[in-house]
């Protein structure tokens, strides 16, 4: 099993739609400072609902819609939605349903008292809690060190004695 | 409950060792503070660079930090390996020849796992298979701008 | 004591404004939250790298958020010079291009501080007047392998 | 004014005693990671008193005694203390006193029961307050942003904006 596409819709700094295809081996990921790229990590995090205690930089859920030059914010034109969909390989049945692809799309909708946030697994609706068991199924868990965010490399060695055995418990 | 905190803890110990050893020459080790009841205490790390002196985690430089995390991450990778890796700049702190090692390891472990890494190092670059360009276009846009096989 | 501030305030600012500009060609501007009161509020950096929407601070990228920084420390230096900086890899998180402009602008500071500048990038070594190597010996004791003038 | 040297002795991995000469200009200090490069930049925090909230990865002042291979630890011979002294060019009277050098130098030293740490200036011990007193006049402050560890660069844009309209009432 393998990301084997990302796709962004006003995500962060990917205004309109990109579609970023993924192979199954070892892919860098480069380019100037400020041009996206912890973006697209941030986007598999929102994705998955991995962040647990990361932030993805935002304070609110609303702060990952695009709000870039094109967004128009001004007026009520400006861009309400944002959208993260990860396409995985499953030929290997990593996720125990019977499909070759296994989509995981989220949405933030802002409205005008707040904002929803929606999770779909193959285009059904579903729960977080629901994703996240789908995830475990396939070795994918919140807090897991699968994903390392800008800056936190060495998060590791600064954590209490604690926190580290409850990696390993999370494992086990 | 116990056996199978032990179970997973000493297969990471043995692969961390072997991992730790390989990055950077040394000794090291993951220690439990309570062996009797391990869920009253928590664990530390051993972490003994190659012709040096044990010194608290802390202390340690912050390329040494930095290898000693992902020794203990690429451990927990063999002993269940996730189907993908997303690293964003992990090679902040190495120095040339680390990112060498790092990048080599990486390398071995996309035999069976996804990696996706963010990088502004040559080595990393050059030992993939493949990059993704980024740029930002006019309009305040991310965009790729390509795909190179290496 | 007001008035003290405020001519720090206003000169610190206007320093920040074109250092920032120059160092990414875009506009800068410190913020106080209360003009009445400053000691009331705090201060916040309005930060808007060249052809960008201005973004909160927070959600900037790690060399966006360096080269705020670093605008904001060099305008401290041209308002109140200390006699010298030391200043530990301030260019982890920059691309060449930034470390570049990074590097041209210690070279410039340099002329009325001193700066020892502790790095791994090839473009803010080549800037330097001098490097000095520091290696580990068996011992593990720290030496100095000697001085190079660039 | 500008360092002209520093010089260690049993100052973390500066075992035994290591002078380093600078000059007034731009001088970048490089090599292997765990070589020593950061322990120079704590070498100047600690002997001028600059550590404020700064920890210099060491828990208390004892950690910053040598206690690689040839300090012995086991038995009684080990390493008891360690001095850094910073050589200032005072040519230009930053500092007002009549001598064209200044040294600051600090001790900390292991007992039996706990540790003393000595500060001097000009071979003449003082307090800390003394020290920083002194500094100042020279524009050198503790919580200045003249000495950025590793790390740390982006402290400034993490900051509460009340820490960061505070480091302008100092300069005030
Ligand atoms: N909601 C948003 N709408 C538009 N742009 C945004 C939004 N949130 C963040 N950005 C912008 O996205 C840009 C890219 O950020 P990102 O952190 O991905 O850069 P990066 O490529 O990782 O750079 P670095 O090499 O400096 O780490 C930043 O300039 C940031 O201001
Ligand atoms: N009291 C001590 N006695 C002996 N060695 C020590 C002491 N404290 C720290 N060290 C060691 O000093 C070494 C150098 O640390 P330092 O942080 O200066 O490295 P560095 O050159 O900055 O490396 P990096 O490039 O990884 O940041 C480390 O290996 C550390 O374990
Ligand atoms: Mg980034
Ligand atoms: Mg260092």
């Amino acid at each position: 099993m393998h990301i084997k596409d990302i796709e962004f819709e006003n995500f962060k700094s990917f205004g309109k739609q990109v579609r970023i295809p993924f192979f199954n081996d070892f892919t860098t990921i480069s380019g100037p400072n400020g041009s996206g790229k912890s973006n697209i990590v941030d986007g598999v995090i929102f994705a998955l609902g991995l962040s647990g205690s990361r932030t993805m930089r935002a304070e609110k859920l609303t702060d990952l819609i695009f709000n870039g030059n094109g967004s128009s914010k001004g007026d009520n034109k400006g861009i309400k939605s944002a959208r993260v969909t990860v396409r995985f390989d499953n030929n290997d049945r990593c996720f125990p349903v019977d499909y070759d692809t296994v989509e995981i799309t989220r949405k933030v909708k802002q409205t005008e008292s707040g904002y929803y946030s929606y999770y779909y697994f193959n285009d059904r609706a579903c729960t977080l809690s629901e994703i996240h068991a789908n995830l475990a199924k396939a070795g994918i868990r919140p807090e897991g060190c699968n994903v390392v965010m800008q800056g936190d490399v060495t998060r590791i060695t600064e954590m209490t004695p604690f926190e580290r055995r409850k990696l390993i418990d999370e494992i086990a | 409950k116990r056996q199978t905190f032990f179970d997973s803890f000493n297969n990471i110990n043995e692969y961390f060792k072997s991992i730790f050893a390989e990055l950077s020459g040394g000794h090291g080790e993951l220690i439990l503070e309570n062996y009797e009841d391990p869920f009253a205490g928590g664990m530390t790390i051993r972490a003994q660079p190659a012709d040096k002196t044990l010194q608290r985690l802390e202390a340690m430089s912050g390329g040494e930090k930095s290898l000693t995390a992902l020794a203990f991450i690429f451990a927990i990778q063999q002993h269940q390996p996730a189907p993908f890796y997303a690293f964003d700049e992990i090679d902040m702190f190495l120095d040339g020849a680390n990112v060498e090692r790092i990048a080599s390891r990486i390398e071995k472990s996309a035999e069976n796992a996804q990696f996706i890494v963010v990088s502004l190092r040559k080595p990393m670059i050059q030992a993939a298979n493949h990059t993704i360009g980024v740029a930002m276009q006019e309009n305040d846009i991310s965009s790729i701008t390509g795909m190179q096989l290496n």
